[in-house]
């Protein structure tokens, strides 16, 4: 541990309370910050060093960002959410931000940035989405189209009750995540696939563009809807996307 | 409908290819053997098969190799590693780092942390070492392997990764584990104090001696009942009523409720009864006054 640790941290020990300026320091040196070291850190100087981070475009670790992220929500305003590294912000807690104006401005931000470092259950991550959904106001299980956009990444997370009640809104979003989706999700996405409503329509009538369209919520088709799409269709598409590994990409 | 058939022979596939993605249900469960699978596990990965399609094939799989996959298909799962579960990973032989890193690269942020740990752990315990670069992989799941980690193997985890430990993290932790890990999370959480401090350390108080539990009961940490009773039994009867008193804070009630449970049954037949009384809880079974506590295990030397 001393061979492979040791000298970072003894650096970081002598560098971090006597540096005047964070940004002067190297990303490297950056890089290996313990939460130990930003605890004994005043908050305007955890926040100089968010800063810095995001200035130098360092890749910190989970427990890197959990820490940083607690000692920031002490004292953070939504005009500081700008300049902070925008990995922060999922683990930043939602109730700094109260009020229509600061959560949307929250809400704004953490929509957009990948979620998906906080396990699926994680308290955090349903903490935002109830925190998200609470600012915009959603009562009961339906989304529109403006609320799914709101909610970006979150709206990942919507569980089955949301997808049976707002299909049209949120299958094409559900479409594009990355992550599978649940057994609950994943129940009502293939109901909703199954009724032939919008966006997608009945999968009798679906073309290639339809199948390239629904991406990830491909695998979530039983024998019955496969047997109903027209059979040249899958044929033909099917042959293209197995030659091209591409769609794994996208799903990476 | 429960009725097994026959594969057609004509439906009997020779490649792993997009036209089984037309088979019906009953058909993938007749015509299709875990040794084609297996043998061209990277053309399962590459046509978009439905769950349902990769549930069947995952079946054939396991019903191939009942007492887990060799390591030379392991090599090669790729992508399908997603849809195994713990249960398969456990009886699996990992001795390739190489194999470790890829599958973790699978599983990362595939919500596949417990996977992982297992796979980590199966390679392990053939008594594989684990690179930085791995151990920075590992740093970024939900640290549930560490209790599958030896002595040896948990002074290589790097200290950041105990600030990530949940309580339920360390429940399959041995006490000999414990033991290793608190005075390790002690170091690593040495410069916070305060609350902040207890809330970390608590996860790792399993392996705590009774001089750090008597210091946290002078501290208003207000340990909740879960804590208490992970704490290790020799040494939670060794405090007095009054120590657990300011240990739990307000959460000393749920004594009641834990009454005839262990450990907190064993504690209580250690304590003075007038002692007991004084909590006002109705806790019952101490030591009544005027008499002693005899060891049983000195029974046979006095007989």
């Amino acid at each position: 541990r001393a061979a492979e640790t040791g000298e970072d941290t003894v650096q970081l020990d002598r560098v971090l309370p006597g540096t005047g300026d964070f940004a002067s320091l190297a990303p490297d040196l950056l890089l290996s910050f313990s939460c130990a070291e930003v605890s004994g850190l005043s908050t305007e100087r955890v926040r100089e060093l968010a800063i810095a981070v995001g200035q130098k475009n360092v890749t910190l670790q989970v427990d890197q960002l959990r820490c940083l992220a607690h000692r920031l929500s002490e004292h953070l305003a939504p005009e500081d959410l700008d300049a902070i590294p925008v990995d922060v912000l999922p683990f930043l807690n939602p109730a700094a931000f109260l009020g229509p104006q600061a959560c949307t401005s929250f809400l704004s931000r953490v929509s957009k940035v990948n979620i998906h470092v906080l396990p699926r259950k994680s308290p955090e991550r349903q903490r935002l989405l109830l925190a998200a959904l609470s600012c915009r106001g959603v009562r009961g299980s339906r989304v529109s189209q403006a609320d799914v956009q709101a909610l970006g990444n979150l709206a990942c997370d919507l569980p089955g009750s949301f997808v049976a009640d707002s299909a049209e809104a949120l299958l094409p979003w559900l479409a594009g995540c990355p992550e599978p989706l649940d057994q609950d999700q994943e129940e009502a996405a293939r109901m909703a696939l199954q009724g032939g409503g919008r966006p997608y329509g009945p999968p009798s009538r679906w073309s290639a563009s339809s199948l390239n369209a629904l991406q990830g919520l491909l695998a979530v088709l039983d024998q019955p809807i496969i047997h109903s799409i027209p059979k040249s269709v899958t044929a033909v598409w099917l042959q293209r996307v197995s030659r091209s590994p591409s769609w794994r990409g996208s799903e990476l | 409908g429960t009725e097994k058939r026959a594969c057609p022979p004509e439906r009997k596939p020779q490649v792993v290819d997009e036209k089984l993605f037309f088979y019906e249900e009953w058909e993938l469960k007749a015509c299709v053997d875990g040794a084609l699978l297996a043998a061209q596990i990277d053309r399962v990965n590459r046509v978009p098969f439905t769950y349902q399609q990769l549930s069947i094939f995952k079946h054939k799989l396991d019903e191939f190799y009942p007492q887990g996959y060799p390591e030379s298909l392991i090599q090669r799962l790729s992508y399908f590693f997603r849809y195994l579960t713990l249960e398969d990973i456990q009886k699996w032989n990992v001795t390739s780092l190489e194999t470790v890193k890829n599958l973790l690269k699978v599983a990362e942020r595939k919500q596949m942390d417990a996977q992982a740990a297992a796979l980590v752990a199966r390679y392990l315990l053939g008594k594989g070492q684990l690179d930085k670069d791995t151990l920075d992989t590992l740093a970024n799941i939900r640290p549930t392997y560490l209790c599958i980690l030896s002595p040896e193997q948990l002074d290589s985890v790097p200290p950041r990764v105990l600030w990530t430990v949940e309580p339920q993290d360390l429940d399959s932790c041995s006490q000999r584990q414990l033991d290793i890990l608190y005075p390790y999370a002690r170091l690593a959480f040495q410069n916070i104090s305060g609350l902040e401090y207890f809330g970390k350390i608590k996860a790792f108080l399993g392996g705590a001696p009774k001089e750090d539990l008597q210091a946290f009961s002078g501290q208003n940490v207000s340990m909740d009942m879960a804590t208490f009773k992970k704490l290790p039994l020799e040494t939670l009867v060794q405090l007095t009523v009054d120590e657990v008193q300011k240990l739990l804070g307000p959460h000393v009630v749920g004594l009641q409720a834990e009454e005839n449970n262990s450990p907190v049954r064993d504690w209580i037949f250690r304590q003075p009864q007038e002692d007991l009384d004084r909590l006002g809880l109705g806790l019952h079974g101490g030591t009544p006054n005027g008499y002693l506590v005899l060891d049983l295990n000195f029974r046979e030397a006095f007989s």
